[in-house]
């Protein structure tokens, strides 16, 4: 279970970067 | 058609596998585009969170009896480190130059790589659970070929005591198993093997018993109750083979097993 919640964190971490990385380009396309 | 097979691993996984393929299609459709923002604080906690990812799936190999998992974890911790690296160049590549291209297909990479590193673990992770299950399974099976040769009714105690709490095991994990599958088929074939065996199992026990009565009485039709008997053990034998088979595919298997 303790994965789980690993796997959790990383894809929390992960979707708060991609979505700073796309707001930067969102308004060219 | 789902692309994950569990509905854990879909809950985890399927939102940022979408945020990355927009992450791709903003970045190739706006390569010239504008400049990037400092990435480092929240390319700072992907780091922390793999370091603890990589931490918590050491433990899960250490502490695992099973040699297909030992074998199969490292290389996708592997892969969610090295993603974790081409993530952290490419922040430091942005806070030099945001408009750099090499940092923008490092993070491309590296956000990709934390998502099928991540996805390789939980499927790696689940194929161990799922193994456990069919390992009870198997227990059921080995129980099942006894049944042809129990001849008494304290053997048949015995055998009943032995089977029942394996067979409540298998009924429950199953059970549990079942209601996460995504693939709605696999999901009811699963259903049916289940409602069988709990049909077949009282019949197969009676069906034990009459053989027993009829050798301790004399005989007479014995032959007839242990071919009775065996077909009985033997569709339970089939449901059991079915779940074993059933519990190994995923959604990826469809095209080539059904």
């Amino acid at each position: 279970e303790l994965i789980l919640e690993a796997a959790k964190g990383i894809m929390a971490a992960s979707s708060a970067l991609v979505r700073a990385a796309n707001a930067a380009q969102r308004e060219l396309i | 058609m789902p692309v994950f097979h569990t509905k854990t691993i879909e809950s985890i996984l399927e939102p940022v596998a979408q945020q990355v393929s927009r992450l791709v299609i903003l970045h190739e459709e706006a390569e010239d585009g504008n400049a990037m923002p400092d990435l480092s604080r929240p390319v700072q906690a992907v780091s922390l969170a793999v370091t603890n990812l990589v931490k918590v799936g050491r433990e899960t190999i250490n502490s695992s009896d099973d040699p297909i998992l030992k074998a199969d974890m490292p290389s996708s911790l592997a892969r969610v480190e090295n993603a974790s690296q081409l993530l952290e160049d490419a922040a430091a590549l942005l806070k030099s130059d945001p408009y750099s291209s090499s940092a923008r297909k490092k993070l491309i990479e590296g956000s990709r790589g934390i998502l099928q590193g991540t996805s390789s673990l939980l499927l790696c992770f689940d194929e161990s659970e799922v193994r456990k299950i069919i390992r009870e399974c198997k227990r059921v099976l080995d129980y099942l070929a006894v049944a042809e040769v129990i001849d008494t009714m304290e053997d048949l105690v015995q055998f009943l005591k032995d089977l029942s709490p394996c067979l409540s095991k298998v009924s429950r994990e199953v059970g549990t198993r079942e209601k996460e599958l995504t693939h709605q088929v696999h999901s009811e074939i699963l259903v049916r093997c289940l409602e069988q065996i709990k049909i077949l199992a009282p019949i197969l026990i009676c069906g034990m018993k009459v053989y027993i009565h009829i050798v301790e009485s004399g005989g007479v039709g014995a032959a007839e109750a242990a071919e009775n008997r065996n077909y009985l053990a033997s569709r339970m034998s089939d449901e059991i083979q079915e779940i074993i088979r059933v519990l190994q595919l995923t959604t990826y298997d469809e095209d080539t097993s059904e």
